[in-house]
């Protein structure tokens, strides 16, 4: 068995928000509850249904296009479901596939719905093609039941089903981590042109790191700036660095020789930690969806990550240049974006990167007048200093997340 | 000649989008025949097939099967 990660807590809630329409839906409901209990049998978990509102797990089906899911099916076959790691909690199931019960036709819904909670619940596939958790359908089986290796993975994760451990204490929420400081640094000027971080985030957002502040960047202008750890609680300013990846949907964060790492706005347990196997103060870093991977960048050196296999690090740091054409040493920042070009950021400048990985002709370019819509006035009038009060200005009427949220991100001019 | 061809791309993307090859860093995806033959002994292995290292008819099979949607964790590293 593969582990993933695990809920720090034991008692969750699921929510069904549609059915397939190839079974009855007293049917499929008790091949999904059924799915829940082929765990909860076996490890100290238990499962409460939703009618309404927020769950932890929630279960959907979508065909070829989906608004609320980035992967989308493809027909009748192949791909049959896919599921989020902890702790995400997406289940979506291919509305295009014959979705039975009790019949050695279509494909079964109640075990692919267990195998996908497996993922829910933090397992990867077996290498076992007989388990549960084995990548393909192994067809309708009357007396299904978890095998030894579903079994021994899942317990790795949450333990043995005991009445002892029933009664376990919820795992605390979140790590203690050290207060941010009181005091902001002063309010930058995006027009200042010069950033500590750039981030393609989470929906499609742009965001723009600076001392203690960020803000998004949009087809028609900025969102006010925010302070850092009004968005991201416990995350500090001046960061060295901000990458997210979708593969994941994880945010990393780094500053010093210490990493963040966050789903949407919310820290992960025991986060930060220690950079133990990159060197600190990196300078730069960039998920690149080509090939999947987070590329660390400091000084002239890269590293590449693979965020879930293992990766050997003893032949990094490799030279920059041997695999980005043209680019600076010592970006202040780097992101791909959704474009397919990777943006290199320094000074007040920046290089977009073709697929290649090579400079595109003409650049490098002006942050300020073609990402931050300066104009060129405000740029004469704007004191080099960049600590003046910008014209984008803290709402204190309105979430910093529901602002940041409600903006829809932009291209560079 | 181009049913071979059609079936080695559609055996790459597989390969690809599972996470048993990996996408290159620079240029197109001209994979040599060391790195297909790898990617594909992986998957033999995982799939308890037939360890040759080509694109037989089991190993096409078996990538013809309706499967999950996440990718495999599957190399010769994990393997072993």
């Amino acid at each position: 068995y593969l582990l993933l990660g695990r809920w720090r807590r034991r008692h969750l809630t699921f929510r069904i928000f549609n059915l397939p329409s190839t079974l009855p839906p007293n049917t499929a409901r008790a091949a999904l509850l059924q799915a829940f209990q082929y765990w909860s049998n076996v490890v100290p978990l238990t499962f409460r249904e939703v009618q309404a509102g927020s769950a932890d797990i929630r279960l959907s089906f979508h065909g070829r296009q989906s608004p609320y899911c980035s992967k989308a099916f493809d027909g009748p076959g192949r791909v049959l479901a896919h599921a989020d790691i902890p702790e995400l909690g997406s289940v979506h199931f291919d509305e295009d596939e014959l979705w039975t019960e009790g019949t050695y036709q279509g494909v079964n819904l109640r075990i692919i719905a267990a195998h996908e909670l497996g993922h829910a619940l933090g397992l990867g596939h077996s290498r076992y093609i007989q388990a549960l958790m084995a990548p393909v359908y192994a067809g309708y089986r009357p007396h299904f039941k978890l095998h030894p290796d579903d079994v021994a993975g899942i317990q790795a994760l949450y333990g043995k089903k005991s009445p002892e451990k029933e009664d376990e204490e919820e795992e605390t929420e979140l790590p203690t981590v050290p207060p941010v400081p009181t005091k902001p640094s002063p309010m930058p000027d995006p027009c200042s042109g010069e950033l500590d971080a750039m981030m393609l985030g989470p929906r499609g957002k742009t965001y723009a790191f600076k001392g203690d502040y960020v803000w998004t960047v949009t087809d028609s202008g900025l969102s006010p700036l925010f302070r850092v750890s009004a968005l991201w609680e416990g995350l500090p300013g001046n960061l060295d660095a901000a990458v997210y990846s979708p593969r994941t949907q994880w945010i990393h964060f780094f500053k010093g020789d210490r990493v963040w790492r966050y789903v949407n706005f919310r820290l992960s347990p025991g986060f930060p930690k220690k950079l133990n196997r990159v060197e600190p103060n990196l300078d730069a870093a960039f998920y690149w969806p080509l090939n999947q991977k987070v590329f660390l960048i400091k000084g002239t050196g890269y590293w590449q990550w693979d965020e879930l296999a293992p990766t050997d690090f003893s032949r990094y740091p490799k030279p920059i240049k041997d695999l980005f054409s043209g680019v600076p040493d010592r970006p202040s920042a780097a992101m791909s974006w959704q474009n397919g070009r990777v943006f290199f950021f320094k000074d007040k400048k920046y290089w977009s990167l073709n697929r290649q990985l090579r400079v595109e002709k003409g650049y490098p370019r002006n942050i300020a007048h073609n990402w931050m819509h300066c104009r060129p006035r405000t740029l004469e009038t704007t004191p080099t200093g960049g600590d003046t009060s910008p014209s984008a200005t803290l709402n204190t009427d309105r979430s910093p997340i529901d602002t940041i949220l409600n903006i829809t991100s932009a291209a560079p001019n | 000649r181009t049913q071979t061809l059609t079936e080695k791309e559609a055996a790459v993307e597989y390969l690809l989008q599972y996470g048993y090859l990996q996408k290159p860093l620079e240029g197109h995806a001209n994979f040599r025949s060391e790195d297909l033959s790898k990617a594909l002994r992986a998957f033999q292995e995982a799939s308890e097939l037939p360890v040759s290292g080509q694109l037989d008819d089991a190993t096409k099979a078996r990538m013809r099967q309706p499967r999950c949607g996440l990718e495999d964790p599957f190399n010769q590293k994990t393997l072993k």
